[in-house]
Formats: structure tokens, C-alpha cells, sequence
């Protein structure tokens, strides 16, 4: 048996719009921890994982772990019918083939409930090991978004580096180039409009904006992202969901061949 | 040329 209840739906609603354009299907994992997914995109060039603590639903009863199948698409379908303000419950009994989204609307005067057939699938687990980056720049959201956006419209790749003075990205393509460059900034108002970067060495690696800019589907969940670089290691992108978690976005770099 | 890496590259099933 399982239930998970979660006041704020909104948040599984932006979790499922973060997701579904990289991954197509996944099993949802569900244990004593939390609600957990993680996946490779179709091309296994970058990797997802989600983890929603248990502590951050309203109520979690989850009586043994269970992995549930599902198409990112269809979920999202049903979760659009839950209202913004909406608390949503995922309910499966053991050994069921089905999910059930129950909707309640804030004052209760409307409750839905949504049933979707589960499906199998073959899922290939990975283990990231924890790892020491050469830098980790944290830096507003939407400012990284914008980046990746504009970026994207004059080149396919872009070359992160980080130094001293600051993270640059760079582009070019056909009609030209362009390099963008965020200083470390701490003396802002308020603290999630910084840029803040912890640098144990420079490092540059260049990486496919399309996932980039696919990973940006997050932002509505964070006010701010942190991109974690290591010469060696793909590039982690997270997007922290408060009290709750986390989206993290796995992108492998590209090489000079 | 440039060439895209894969994920499996740096991290391994488990």
C-alpha cells in the first residue's frame, strides 16, 4: 500500500513539467527515503534524478518499495487536471497495475481522482558516486535560463569556463559568436539574486545547449541553480526543491576528437 | 571535430 500526500501539489505539477521533455518513461521509486526517480534521456547522454524526502509530504505511507512505471507524458496529462493550489495524493495498492491521483481542492468542496495504468519498464540504474568539482557556481535561475536561451539561438554548443573572474559562456555558430560573463556577486539585496562561485581550480568544458536548455524546465521549482564542473565528470545541474529534495540534471561533456 | 560523450561512460549500472 501506498499513499503520499502532498498539500503543495503545484510542486509535483512543476516536477512533472521539469522532467518530461528529456525522459519519456520512468519508474517512479518509492521507499522509506522518499519518492525518487532517476533516468537516462532516449540518446543516454544526460541523466535525471529526482528525490522528493519523505519528511516533505503531509503524509507518507509507503509499506514496502515499489517501482512504478509510468509514461512522463501521461502523468503529466493528469496532473494538469489538478488545480494550482490542489493537494495531490498518489495512491497504489501492492501488486497493482494502476496509480490513482486524487485532487482536493484547498476548502474540499471538489475531490477528483485520476487512475493510470502503470507499465513495465526496463530501466538501467547508474551509480554517481559523490565527487570533489573544480568549481561549483550557484547563481539565479532564470539568469541561467535566459543564458541557455540566447545562447541557443547563435550556436549548438557552448564552452563553460570558470576562473577567477567569473564563469563565461561561449558560443558560436554561423552567424557569429558570443560570450556571456556572470561575475561572482554577493553584495546583492537579497541572497538567491547572487552569483557565487567556489573555484578550486579553472575548468572549461563544452556541452550540447539542447540539454541545457532542456534542464532550464526546472527553474519554476527554484529561485536559484547551482552547476557543479569538474574536467572529468559530467556536469551537474541541480535545482534544490525547498524542504523536500531536489531535480538533478547528469550532462556529458563533449570532446575535441 | 567534436564528439558527444555518453553517460555510461563515467557512471556504471548498479
Amino acid at each position: 500500500m501506498l499513499e503520499l500526500r502532498l498539500v503543495q501539489g503545484s510542486l509535483l505539477k512543476k516536477v512533472l513539467e521539469a522532467i518530461k521533455e528529456l525522459v519519456t518513461d520512468a519508474n517512479f521509486d518509492c521507499s522509506a527515503t522518499g519518492f525518487s526517480l532517476q533516468a537516462m534521456d532516449s540518446s543516454h547522454v544526460a541523466l535525471v534524478a529526482l528525490l522528493l524526502r519523505s519528511e516533505g509530504f503531509e503524509h507518507y505511507r509507503c509499506d514496502r518499495n515499489l517501482s512504478m512505471g509510468m509514461n512522463l507524458g501521461n502523468v503529466s496529462k493528469m496532473l494538469r487536471c489538478a488545480g494550482s493550489d490542489d493537494i495531490i495524493t498518489i495512491k497504489a495498492d501492492d501488486g497493482s497495475d494502476t496509480v490513482t491521483f486524487m485532487f482536493e481542492s484547498p476548502n474540499q468542496d471538489k475531490i477528483a481522482d485520476f487512475e493510470m495504468k502503470l507499465m513495465d519498464i526496463d530501466s538501467e540504474h547508474l551509480g554517481i558516486p559523490d565527487a570533489e568539482y573544480q568549481a561549483i557556481v550557484r547563481m539565479p535561475s532564470g539568469e541561467f535560463a535566459r543564458i541557455c536561451k540566447d545562447l541557443s539561438s547563435i550556436g549548438d554548443t557552448v564552452i563553460i569556463s570558470v576562473t577567477k573572474e567569473g564563469v563565461k559562456f561561449s558560443t558560436a555558430g554561423d552567424i557569429g559568436t558570443a560570450n556571456i560573463v556572470c561575475r561572482q556577486n554577493k553584495t546583492v539585496d537579497k541572497p538567491e539574486e547572487a552569483t557565487v562561485i567556489e573555484m578550486q581550480e579553472p575548468v572549461s568544458l563544452t556541452f550540447a545547449l539542447r540539454y541545457l536548455n532542456s534542464f532550464t524546465k526546472a527553474t519554476p521549482l527554484s529561485e536559484t541553480v547551482s552547476i557543479s564542473l569538474s574536467s572529468d565528470l559530467p556536469v551537474v545541474v541541480e535545482y534544490k526543491i525547498a524542504d523536500m529534495g531536489y531535480v538533478r540534471y547528469y550532462l556529458a561533456p563533449k570532446i575535441e576528437e | 571535430t567534436e564528439v558527444q560523450l555518453s553517460i555510461k561512460r563515467f557512471y556504471h549500472s548498479t
